[in-house]
């Protein structure tokens, strides 16, 4: 995935 | 999740338990600012856009549906709520928050990770959070008699996202692949560093056992 960007926080 | 993290939210849990507890128990929203609570609900719309196709855990989704319940309960009770919307002091409450809100939008359609709808409006309500607090620092300032609770809320308010900095130091020292966050981390700073004036009127009030009062 691009950037490993995952929203994980709230 | 480590513990900054769930300390972080337990914190804005916190601020927004006091924030409902003085409306719902006093029937009062007196020294709180509707402009700032408006940026909230928008912030929290247009981050939480995948709560129901983007599942992490339940604790997230949980926390988000609380979240945002909060929000709207809030606005409604200011807005709505025959007798606590007597309390709202709106000539207090003169903050341009739309110019807030344009801002950012522009910000985030310049400045974002990816030119995706979803990851725009995250990076919007990134941004937005962190100017939100404004209008009721704003208010607070105009208050000569700040109650305990709004007190206590800004404070929450602002240990959140303090310790969620805590939280994106741990992480990053610990994660592999934890990086590129850099724009959570300046908003993050931003937003913590609003409070540092508040804060320490805040911490002064209570070694002196004063009421607290911020200098106009």
């Amino acid at each position: 995935r691009n950037l490993g960007e995952k929203h994980d926080e709230l | 999740m480590n513990i900054f993290r769930f300390a972080g939210d337990m914190m804005h849990l916190l601020s927004v338990v006091v924030l409902l507890l003085k409306i719902h128990k006093m029937k009062s929203c007196a020294g709180i600012s509707l402009k700032t609570q408006e940026l909230y609900a928008l912030v929290f719309i247009c981050r939480y856009l995948d709560i129901f196709t983007g599942f992490i855990s339940l604790y997230n989704t949980i926390m988000k549906i609380v979240f945002l319940a909060s929000a709207f309960s809030i606005l409604w009770y200011m807005r709505s709520h025959k007798v606590v919307r007597q309390t709202y002091d709106k000539d207090q409450d003169t903050f341009r928050h739309y110019f807030l809100i344009l801002a950012c939008m522009v910000l985030a359609l310049l400045v974002h990770h990816k030119f995706t709808f979803r990851e725009v409006m995250w990076t919007f309500s990134i941004y937005l959070e962190a100017v939100a607090i404004l209008p009721q620092l704003v208010m607070l300032q105009r208050t000569r008699n700040i109650d305990n609770l709004t007190g206590n809320y800004v404070f929450f308010l602002g240990t959140y996202r303090g310790l969620y900095m805590l939280n994106w130091v741990y992480r990053y020292l610990t994660e592999v692949h934890y990086h590129h966050r850099w724009l959570t981390w300046i908003s993050g700073f931003i937003q913590t560093a609003l409070y540092a004036d508040f804060f320490y009127y805040y911490v002064k009030s209570w070694r002196n056992n004063e009421k607290l009062q911020l200098p106009a």
